[in-house]
């Protein structure tokens, strides 16, 4: 079961990617 | 932003560039900022449309680090709803229930997908919010200095303090403009803050450790001036005013 804030469209709220591209 | 650093909007993904169209046919003209709240919706500020409520009139980018440039992995969308709230009002300063909703589609008829560059805001739960003292974040393309006439082309972030509505509700700070719907951060030095063009952008505090859309960039005094906080929309108390837009709609994280 995905954690609560995963949306059935993939979106986690808040979560950044882990680092930046550059 | 007046101070802070230049950023990449994977630090801030959920950011939203809202552009005018120019009749005539040139550039987009920046207009606000914005924050996605869920797949289909970005957050901002009345302020930013009240002029202009036509919602043709207005384009909204997702994953731009760079204003009015293409940005590899950004996403550009039309309004298919502009929703003001019915009780905005102007004061001598203060602007009243200064957040507005933005119904987002792709000319395709879609709404965001998820990336490196675009992601969500959680929204607080109803009525809480951040400790005085705690840290938030701001982030936009409005002006480094309240003198400037010119945005950066890059995107800037910084962080600020939230303050108690005792201290900004002293006379010398805005008195009685201040009113429990509306939060005030600031820096202790008063070297950054949010300026023109960072309007409708997001105050990003952590609650439950979460990043968290506390507040809407809406008013202040001038940018960065001693005993004049940045005043946001206090997102915690329109939930019920998002909720009843938006919808029961998945994807709004509360």
């Amino acid at each position: 079961k995905k954690p609560s804030s995963v949306d059935q469209r993939g979106f986690q709220c808040g979560q950044k990617a882990l680092r930046p591209r550059f | 932003i007046v101070g802070g650093e230049f950023t990449v909007v994977e630090n801030q993904p959920w950011f939203a560039a809202i552009y005018m169209k120019n009749k005539g046919g040139g550039p987009l003209s920046f207009k606000c900022g914005g924050s996605l709240i869920s797949a289909c919706w970005v957050a901002s500020a009345t302020h930013c449309f009240i002029n202009i409520p036509n919602k043709e009139d207005y384009v909204v980018y997702l994953g731009q680090s760079k204003r009015n440039s293409y940005n590899p992995g950004e996403m550009k969308f039309e309004v298919e709803q502009l929703i003001l709230h019915e009780d905005y009002r102007e004061d001598t300063l203060a602007y009243h229930n200064d957040i507005a909703l933005l119904k987002i589609r792709t000319s395709t008829g879609q709404c965001a997908q998820p990336s490196r560059s675009i992601q969500t805001i959680c929204l607080p739960p109803r009525f809480v919010d951040a400790p005085v003292g705690s840290d938030c974040e701001i982030t936009g393309f409005g002006q480094e200095s309240h003198t400037d006439y010119l945005y950066p082309k890059n995107l800037k972030m910084s962080v600020v303090k939230l303050i108690s509505h005792q201290e900004c509700k002293q006379p010398h700070y805005y008195g009685s403009e201040i009113n429990y719907k509306m939060l005030c951060a600031a820096d202790p030095e008063w070297k950054t803050d949010s300026c023109m063009g960072d309007s409708g952008g997001p105050l990003i505090c952590n609650i439950n450790d979460r990043p968290t859309l506390s507040g809407i960039v809406s008013w202040g005094r001038g940018c960065a001036e001693k005993n004049k906080p940045g005043v946001y929309t206090r997102v915690s108390f329109f939930l019920s005013w998002i909720h009843s837009h938006i919808g029961e709609e998945n994807g709004l994280a509360f």
